[in-house]
C-alpha cells in the first residue's frame, strides 16, 4: 500500500483536482484506492458528488474517534472515500500538542495495510495540524504548482518543511512535482517550467496538465474528468500523469 | 479610518493580488494606506519587493508584543506596510484560546485611528486564529471569487462564518464580492457571475477583474500592477474597482 499526500501551502494550485483525478484514474486501471478529503472546505467530497458533509468523516479519524474501516464508503468501482466534514474546521488549530497529535493519521492508516493499493490525501492550503498529520502519515508527496511567480516562489519554502519532516521521521519520502493549469503560450508559464526543471529535474513528472475548462466544470456535476469529458485534454493529461507517476517518468 | 480584510477560505482566488492592487491604488489617489500581510506565505510582502521576511512583522502584532507604529514602514508614496514574517506559521494554530485571543489585532489597530485612511489586511486561505483576528478587527470584508464552480461553492460557507461574527460583534460589517481572474468567453465564468449576481446583487462590485498575465508577472519584479504595466487591463480593472468600492457601485 502507498500513501500519497497531495499538498502545497499555496492556494488554488490544483490539489483537489489532482487528488481526485489521480485517485479515479488509478481505480479505473484496476487499483484499489481510498481517497481522504482532509480539507475543511470539503471540495473533493463535492467533486465526487457526495452530497452531505454532516455526519462522521475525516475529522473523526484525525481526532482518533473512529477507524478507517468504519468510515470508508465506495463511490466508484474500486474507489472508496472518507469524506471531509465540518469537524475539520476546528481541527486546523490543534498545533502545539506535540508530536503525538501529528501521528494520529499515521496510526489510523497503519493497520489497514492489506485493504488498499493506494491511499490519496487531499490537503488544505496551510501548514497546521491537518497538513502535519498528512506529512507524517504519507510515503510520498505530490505537489501541484501552477505556472505563476507566486506559486514558484512558495515551492522552496514548502520543500524545506518537507525536508525537516524527513529528518524527524528518519525516512525517505519521495516527492513529485506536477505542473498544473499550464498555458504553454504564456511566457511566464514557460519560465516557471524551466526554473522548476532546473532546480528539481528528477522530481517533476513529465506530463504537464494543461489549463482545460472541463476540469473547472466537472466538480459542478459531481463527476470526475473521465466521466464528464473523457475526450478532453484534462482527461488525457491526468491519465498520462498517472502513468508517469507509476513508472517514475520525470522531466530529467 | 476603515479597516478592510481581503479574505476567502478558498485558495488561489486573488486575495493577495486584490489586497496589493487596491492598497496601491488608494495610495496613488491620495489616501494614506497601511497594508498588513497576515499570510504565513508572505506573498504580499514579496509582491511589493520587500526582500526579507525575517525580523519582526505581523506575527508580533498578533501575539501582542509590538505595536503598529513600531513596525509600519513606508514602501511607496503614502503606502505603508507591516510585512508578513516567519512567526505567522506557528500562529495559525492558536485557535481555542477563546475570544480574547481573537481580539489581538482589533486592539492593536484600535489606537492608531488618526494615522491612516485605510488599513488593508491580506489573509491566508484558512479559517484559523489569523483569519478570526482579521474578522474581529475589520470594518469591511472584500471577498475575491474566481469564475469556477469550487470557488462559488465555497462562498456560501464563508458568508455564514461572517454572519456569525457579525452577531457576536453586534455590529454591521459590509462585505463586497469581487469577481477575479475572469474570462468572459468562458461559459462557466458567465454562469458563476450570473449566480453571484442573483444571490448577492447588492454586494458584487460592478467592475470584474479580467484574467491578465501581467497580474501574474508583476509579483516577480516586486512591482504593483500600476508600476509594472500601467496600460494593462489588470491596472485598468483594479483602478475602476477601487472607484466602485469608494462609491459603492455594485452590480445591482
Ligand atoms: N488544469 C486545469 N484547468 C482548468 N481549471 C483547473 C485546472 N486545475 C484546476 N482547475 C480549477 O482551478 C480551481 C483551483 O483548483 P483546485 O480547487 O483543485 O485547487 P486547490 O489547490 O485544491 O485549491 P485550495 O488551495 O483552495 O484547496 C478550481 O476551480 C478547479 O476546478
Ligand atoms: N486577474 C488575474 N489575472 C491573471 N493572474 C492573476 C489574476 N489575479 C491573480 N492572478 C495570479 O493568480 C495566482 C493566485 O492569485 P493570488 O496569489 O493573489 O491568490 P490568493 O487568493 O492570494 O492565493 P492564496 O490562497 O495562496 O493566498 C497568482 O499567481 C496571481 O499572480
Ligand atoms: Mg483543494
Ligand atoms: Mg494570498
Amino acid at each position: 500500500m502507498k500513501i500519497l499526500a497531495v499538498m502545497n501551502q499555496k492556494g488554488g494550485v490544483g490539489k483537489t483536482t489532482t487528488a481526485g483525478s489521480m485517485a479515479h484514474e488509478l481505480a479505473r486501471i484496476g487499483h484499489r484506492v481510498l481517497v481522504m478529503d482532509l480539507d475543511p472546505q470539503g471540495h473533493l467530497t463535492d467533486s465526487f458528488g457526495v452530497k452531505s458533509k454532516s455526519g462522521p468523516g475525516t475529522a473523526e479519524i484525525l481526532n482518533g474517534c473512529l477507524g478507517v474501516h468504519d468510515l470508508a464508503s465506495q463511490i466508484r468501482d474500486s474507489l472508496f472515500m472518507i469524506k471531509g466534514n465540518r469537524g475539520l474546521m476546528g481541527l486546523e488549530g490543534r498545533v502545539g500538542e506535540g508530536m503525538v497529535s501529528y501521528l494520529k493519521l499515521h496510526h489510523a492508516l497503519h493497520d489497514i495495510n492489506v485493504t488498499y493499493d493506494y491511499v490519496i490525501l487531499d490537503c488544505p492550503p496551510s501548514s497546521g495540524f491537518i497538513s502535519l498529520n498528512a506529512l507524517f502519515a504519507s510515503d510520498e508527496i505530490v505537489m501541484p504548482i501552477t505556472g505563476d511567480y507566486l506559486a514558484l516562489h512558495g515551492a522552496a519554502g514548502f520543500l524545506n518543511i518537507l525536508q525537516r519532516i524527513r529528518q524527524i521521521r528518519k525516512r525517505e519520502m519521495k516527492h513529485w512535482i506536477v505542473l498544473t493549469r499550464f498555458q504553454p503560450r504564456r511566457k511566464l508559464a514557460m519560465e516557471v517550467r524551466n526554473k522548476i526543471m532546473e532546480h528539481y529535474p528528477q522530481h517533476v513528472l513529465a506530463t504537464v496538465v494543461r489549463e482545460n475548462v472541463a476540469l473547472a466544470e466537472c466538480p459542478g456535476f459531481g463527476l470526475s474528468i473521465f466521466e464528464y469529458a473523457a475526450a478532453s485534454t484534462g482527461a488525457a493529461d491526468y491519465s498520462a500523469l498517472v502513468l508517469d507517476y507509476l513508472h517514475g517518468n520525470t522531466m530529467k
